[in-house]
C-alpha cells in the first residue's frame, strides 16, 4: 500500500516545491512508483517538472471538486516512475467552491484512496497557507514533511504548524505522523543560519531529518530548465542531498 | 488624506514582510505618520517590529470581523511616527468566518476608512495567497507594491497577480493602481538573477521601481532583533535601499 507524504509550511519560500520535485525524482530513480500531487494554485511543481499547463485538459482542481477521475488528470513526467497530478490557476477557485461541502477537508483523501494501490509513494506539494487546500493535504497524509529554511520567521512557523497538526490529527486524521523537519538552504558560512539550526535542534531535537539541504545554485536554477536537478547532474551536491533524504524516507516505518 | 499601499504576492518568501517593515520605518523616519497593517496570520510584521503577541488584548482579527475599534488594537512601535495593527494566529479563522458575509472583501476597506484622516501612509503586509485576506488587502488599497525575488517561480507569480488585479479592479476597486514591481534579494554575481531581472524588464518594463533591493545580510538578520534595519545602522546598504524606495513612494501621484 502506498504511503502519502504531504510537504507543508505556511511560511512562504522555504523550499516546499523544491523538496517535492527533487525528492519525488530521487524516489523514482530508486525505482519506486511515485505520484507527485501539485496542490498549490501557483502550479510550481507542475512547471518545475517542465509540464506545459496550457496543454492540459484537466488538473487536480477537477479531481477534488469531483469533475474528473484520476486517470483523466495524471500526466507523465520526463522520469519513468514519476507521474504528476498537475495544478493550474483554477485551483484558486476550489477553496470557495468546497467551503459549503460537509467533506470539504477530505476531498483529497477520498480522491487519492484508489491510487494507493498503484503508487508506492504519493507526495503532495501544499501552498504556503493554513487554509482548506493545506488542510486537505494534512488530512490525506500518512506523514508530514516540514521544510525549515534557516531564517527567523520560518522557525516560528514550525511551532505554529505543529499546533495545527495536533488539532487536525485529533479531528480528521488520527493516523498522521510527522516524518520530520528538513533544514533547507543551509549555508554554514552565515552565523544567523547556524544559530537558527541550533535553536531548531534544541526545540525539535528528534524530529529533524539527518539530511540537511545546502544552499545550492543548481537547486535554485533547476526550475528554469523544467526538470529536477538529478536530471542535470546526478553527482552534484543538489542531487546527492535529495538521494540521502530519499534514503531516510524509504526507511520510514509504515 | 492618507494613502493605502498593499504589499502583495502569492509567491512565498519574496520579501513582502521585509519590505513592509523597512519601508514603513523609512517613511516614518521621513516624519510621515505611518500605520503598518499586518494582515498575515503568521504575524511576521508584528514580530519584525519586536511586538510581544502574548501581551496584545486585540488584533486585526477583531477589527475585521467587527469586534473592535481601531483605537483598541493600534500598537506603538519603537519608531515614533510608526504605529501597527498587529496580527496573531487567530487571523486564520477570519477567512472561514467572513465567507458568508456579503461584504467579505470590503472588511479591511471599511475598517481603515476612518484612519485615512490620521495617517499619511497605511501599508498592508498581505499573506502569500490569493484568498480572502489578500482580496481584502487589494480592495482596500490605492496602490499595490509587488515584490519580485529574482527566481524562476516568482516571475510567473507576477503575471498571475496582474491578471487577478485586473479582475478585482473592475469588480471591487476601480481606483486601484500598481505603484510598482520591486526587485528584491538581488545578487549581481548570480547569472540566473541577472537573467530573471532582464526578463522582468522586458515583460514589465515601466512598472519596475528604480530602486533595487540587494541581497543583504542585515535585512535577513534584522527580524531576529525585532526591529527594522534602519534602527541598527542607518547608513547600511539595507537601510539606504529602503530610504531610496521611500523617496519613490513619496513621489507617487495621488
Ligand atoms: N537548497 C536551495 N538552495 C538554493 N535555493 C533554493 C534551495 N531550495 C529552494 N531554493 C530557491 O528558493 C526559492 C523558494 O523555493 P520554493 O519555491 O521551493 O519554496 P516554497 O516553499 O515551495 O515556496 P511557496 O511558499 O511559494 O510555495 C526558489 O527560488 C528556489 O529555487
Ligand atoms: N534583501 C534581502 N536580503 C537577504 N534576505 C532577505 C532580503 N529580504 C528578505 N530576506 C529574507 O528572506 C526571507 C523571506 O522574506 P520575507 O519573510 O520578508 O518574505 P515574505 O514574502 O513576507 O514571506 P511570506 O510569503 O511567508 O509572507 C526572510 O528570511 C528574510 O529575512
Ligand atoms: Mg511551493
Ligand atoms: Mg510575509
Amino acid at each position: 500500500m502506498g504511503v502519502v507524504i504531504s510537504i507543508v509550511s505556511q511560511k512562504g519560500g522555504v523550499g516546499k516545491t523544491t523538496t517535492a520535485v527533487n525528492l519525488s525524482a530521487a524516489l523514482a530513480a530508486a525505482e519506486k512508483e511515485v505520484l507527485l500531487v501539485d496542490l498549490d494554485p501557483q502550479g510550481n511543481a507542475t512547471s518545475g517538472l517542465g509540464i506545459d499547463k496550457t496543454k492540459l485538459k484537466k488538473s487536480i482542481y477537477h479531481g477534488i471538486i469531483g469533475d474528473a477521475d484520476p486517470c483523466e488528470i495524471i500526466t507523465e513526467s520526463s522520469i519513468e516512475c514519476l507521474k504528476l497530478l498537475p495544478a493550474r490557476m483554477e485551483l484558486f477557485r476550489a477553496e470557495l467552491e468546497l467551503m459549503s461541502r460537509p467533506d470539504k477537508e477530505k476531498r483529497l483523501l477520498n480522491f487519492l484512496a484508489h491510487l494507493r494501490g498503484t503508487y508506492e509513494y504519493i507526495l503532495v506539494d501544499a501552498p504556503p497557507s493554513l487554509s482548506l487546500l493545506t488542510f486537505n493535504a494534512i488530512t490525506a497524509a500518512d506523514f508530514l514533511l516540514i521544510p525549515l529554511q534557516c531564517e527567523f520567521y520560518a522557525l516560528g512557523a514550525v511551532s505554529q504548524m505543529i499546533q495545527v497538526v495536533q488539532v487536525l490529527k485529533r479531528r480528521l486524521n488520527p493516523r498522521l505522523r510527522i516524518a520530520g523537519i528538513l533544514l533547507t538552504m543551509f549555508n554554514p558560512k552565515e552565523d544567523s543560519c547556524l544559530q537558527i539550526a541550533e535553536s531548531a535542534r534544541e526545540q525539535f531535537s528528534n524530529m529533524l531529518f539527518k539530511t540537511i539541504i545546502p544552499e545550492n545554485s543548481d537547486l535554485k536554477n533547476a526550475p528554469a530548465h523544467g526538470e529536477p536537478v538529478l536530471l542535470q547532474d546526478i553527482r552534484s551536491p543538489g542531487s546527492r542531498c535529495y538521494f540521502n533524504l530519499a534514503e531516510e524516507i524509504l526507511n520510514l516505518s509504515h
